[in-house]
């Protein structure tokens, strides 16, 4: 099992959750974060002083999913979360040992 | 005859959206919520409108709609029509049909391998329009339920309901009384034990065994479709898919006009209307109507 | 080392916080998330007319533990976690290469 | 790659990212998480009972990094965040098997 890690912006969660539920996901986990990079925040006023905002909202979307379903997974992501401008994001994959389900203990790729 | 195969797919999505109310509730809770639950009101942990229907309903309708396109047994067409339905943003769906459907969606193979987690409910509920489309030949709907179930359920277990339930429902549409519908359970306690239902346990969970001992036990022991689908879906558990599979039964045999009105006029119009014209096509394509 | 990562409902964390400090597990990390899967969320009015809403609140767990320590969290987590009601959520166990603690620079299991 | 993820106290973020960011580092991601360990939070008073607060605001930081990099990027954070005081956070590594810029769909380091 892969746990696919997608780092987006905000206003893209709807699509890529509607992307993702067709492809037959059962479920994600979501968190508000803030992502610093080359896209730079605007700059705000603060007690007369204009500075930088350097960290800007994005929202991190957790999937654990099947090997099988990797690939066209993290395609389905990258194709709706991109808008070809700066901070669009990150996708990252990485390896999940074992899951369980816990309302039925149930484990291994059926609890996802 | 005609009115019976209604009666039965009409039992079915009834079932569905009178026990999707209390699905997942233990009898004590329904009891201090509904005293009896007896209306069809929506509700439930899927929020739903009243007269909506859940998956079990769904799923067999997709069932109906492959074979009424391809007007013979079609079990790609069968897996297709449930990939479409995945897509189609349903309001819930089991996890292990789920898994199968994704299954046939990664790998286009039409059949999921054996797992022992496949003993739940989710391929006997939708045995109503195989047992229409194959009715008058027994050896073709016991061919025709395995395939269709191993599409997402591949256990013993299910597949011996699914051949009861199929059996049951098509004896019904044919006349059998009581007695002989209740020969069929016996036969399928005599393969697998477990399925013994004389001293009900009160439990009513998508696990099966536990799905068709409720079914059977509320059968057996009322008179009327009404009686033994209020029975079912008090039970409270998967009381969707209880609900579905004895309404199905108790359609067959106790035909139209003894599925109350007020809960045909409650179900969603355009569900009410496929599931009629569904129940008439299939069963015109069917040996049966062949030799009729 | 292995990161046992626990999404649960949010009124079980004192249960599962509880659970686990009883087995000597020293430390934990919460954040709030939400979670999208087959649990319904109630449906909302907005704007006259009624959605449903899909993301719930969960609480994620990470702790980080030895791989001896492993299977008893697991089994203890899903224990404490379950109502047996859809929703109860997932425990992903990962592999962790290193492991620093940031007061001391020590490292590797010792440092948890 | 792997990803480098460092749970340290609030007043800490500004000294690890501008330290990261002399490395190199091009990117992070940040959450604001609570942590449970051997620092106890102080009591609070709530309705007129004292109770302890167990659960310390902390901030999480993800870095994704080349393999050559972690071991300079874990030797900064855990020098830049360290007060020496109980309480300061750990450094966790783990393995990162992709990773896309969803951009540009560029995959590999590149895309870090
Ligand atoms: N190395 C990294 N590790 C973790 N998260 C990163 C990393 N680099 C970037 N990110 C995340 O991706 C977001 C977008 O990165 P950014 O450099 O602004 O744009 P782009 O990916 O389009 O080049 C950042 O706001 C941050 O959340
Ligand atoms: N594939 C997944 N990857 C990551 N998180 C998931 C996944 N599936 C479910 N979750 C998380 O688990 C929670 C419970 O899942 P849900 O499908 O509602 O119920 P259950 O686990 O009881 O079948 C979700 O709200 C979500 O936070
Ligand atoms: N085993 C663990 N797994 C995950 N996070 C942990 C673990 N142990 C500690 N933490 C995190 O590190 C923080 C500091 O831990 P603590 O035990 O208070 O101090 P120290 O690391 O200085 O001994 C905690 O607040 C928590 O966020
Ligand atoms: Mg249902
Ligand atoms: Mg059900």
């Amino acid at each position: 099992m892969k746990k696919v890690e997608c780092i987006i912006k905000p206003f893209k969660l709807d699509d890529v959750k509607n992307a993702i539920t067709e492809m037959g996901i059962s479920g994600m986990t979501v968190s508000e974060v803030r992502g610093f990079g080359r896209q730079k925040g605007h700059t705000e006023l603060y007690r007369g002083a204009e500075y930088q905002v350097d960290f800007l909202p994005k929202i991190k979307l957790d999937l654990v999913v099947t090997d099988e379903q990797v690939q066209a997974i993290v395609e389905a992501v990258q194709k709706e979360a991109c808008t070809g401008r700066i901070g669009d994001g990150k996708i990252f994959v990485s390896d999940v040992e074992q899951s369980v389900r816990i309302r039925t203990g149930e484990s291994g790729p059926d609890s996802l | 005859m005609l009115q019976r195969a209604k009666a039965a797919y009409l039992g079915l999505a009834v079932g569905d959206a009178l026990g999707a109310t209390t699905e997942f509730m233990t009898p004590n809770e329904i009891r201090a919520k509904y005293k009896i639950h007896r209306k069809i009101i929506g509700g439930g942990w899927l929020y739903l409108k009243p007269g909506q229907v859940t998956d079990d309903t769904q799923m067999s309708l997709a069932i109906g709609r492959a074979l009424l396109s391809a007007k013979r047994w079609d079990l790609a067409g069968i897996a297709d029509q449930f990939l479409v339905w995945m897509k189609s943003k349903p309001i819930d769906i089991g996890s292990t049909c789920r898994r199968g459907i994704r299954n046939y969606m990664l790998t286009g193979q039409l059949e999921t391998p054996y797992n022992d987690g496949d003993a739940g409910n989710g391929a006997a509920m939708r045995m109503a329009p195989v047992a229409l489309f194959s009715l008058g030949d027994e050896k073709v709907m016991e061919r025709y339920a395995l395939e269709q179930a191993h599409l997402t359920h591949n256990h013993p277990f299910s597949d011996a309901a699914c051949l009861t339930v199929g059996k049951m429902v098509q004896r019904a549409l044919l006349g059998a009384n009581r007695f002989e519908l209740h020969e069929l359970t016996r036969d399928l306690v005599d393969h697998h034990g477990n399925f013994r239902f004389n001293k009900y346990s009160g439990n009513a969970t998508a696990y099966v065994v536990d799905t068709l001992q409720t079914v059977f036990h509320y059968l057996f022991s009322t008179a009327s479709f009404e009686e033994c689908l209020i029975g079912v879906v008090n039970q409270g558990g998967d009381a969707d898919t209880t609900g579905a599979i004895a309404g199905m039964i108790a359609g067959g045999f106790y035909g139209l006009d003894d599925i109350p009105n007020r809960w045909l006029k409650k179900l969603n119009r355009e569900v009410r209307a496929e599931v009629e014209a569904q129940a008439l096509h299939l069963v015109r394509l069917s040996p049966w109507a062949a030799r009729n």
